[in-house]
């Protein structure tokens, strides 16, 4: 019986213990789902996606939905603050968090947060860079992986163009941003494993 | 429900969403 749901993607990390976890899970879920929902009417128009097969496009959305959201809520984690913002608004300390059981993974998501932000990417930049991020043709279960890496290809061309042009005297930022990528995909593995352990009994 | 996709009902929001229902669930 956990007392608490630590992501900022809830209202709030505390859990009332008289509900069940099937109440628990649909609140939770209630409150993600127009964040998930944003995520697929982004990944909608990116130039190419809605050509990929329709299996292929819910495997990617799938499996970049929760690094998606780490790029586009970077704000609500405060290096310097130590805080979080819940999608409430209110802001816990990461102090607070932790002794709620938040441990490794949020550390690992302040640390990235903060490093993505020191890019100072403009809005263009950071949404192909999030399209990026989506269209990895090394996910797994894609039917057509061959067309997802055209598409990845393309963007990440295109990515390179705008860093160049935006930024010429700071040629190291592109492969920062690629770097960003397994990053992202360790965070989404330590995600997955909370997870895990968290799954409701039906 | 081994896949956390799933353990976290994200397929079905996915599914709906990228059809364009805005219909719910109806358990």
């Amino acid at each position: 019986n956990r007392m608490h749901l630590v992501c900022p993607m809830n209202t709030s990390p505390f859990v009332d213990p008289h509900k069940s976890g099937h109440a628990i899970w649909e609140e939770f879920s209630m409150s993600f789902t127009p964040a998930v929902r944003e995520v697929v009417e982004f990944a909608k128009r990116i130039p190419g996606f809605r050509e990929l097969s329709q299996h292929d496009q819910i495997s990617l959305l799938k499996a970049g939905t929760f690094e998606v959201l780490v790029v586009r809520f970077a704000s609500l984690f405060d290096v310097k603050e130590r805080t979080v913002t819940f999608l409430s608004g209110k802001k816990y300390s990461v102090e607070m968090l932790c002794s709620m059981g938040a441990g490794d993974l949020l550390n690992s998501m302040l640390d990235f947060s903060e490093k993505l932000r020191a890019l100072d990417l403009s809005e263009e930049e950071m949404s192909l860079f999030t399209a990026v991020v989506l269209v990895s043709a090394d996910r797994s279960g894609l039917e057509n992986s061959k067309s997802v890496e055209a598409l990845q290809e393309s963007l990440t061309r295109t990515l390179r163009s705008l860093i160049t042009q935006s930024h010429p005297n700071e040629s190291a930022i592109f492969t920062k941003l690629l770097l960003k990528l397994p990053e992202l995909r360790s965070l989404n593995n330590m995600h997955s494993e909370q997870l895990l352990a968290f799954k409701v009994q039906p | 429900y081994s896949d956390p996709a799933s353990n976290l009902g994200l397929e079905d929001i996915i599914r709906k969403a990228l059809m364009g229902s805005v219909d719910d669930r109806q358990d």
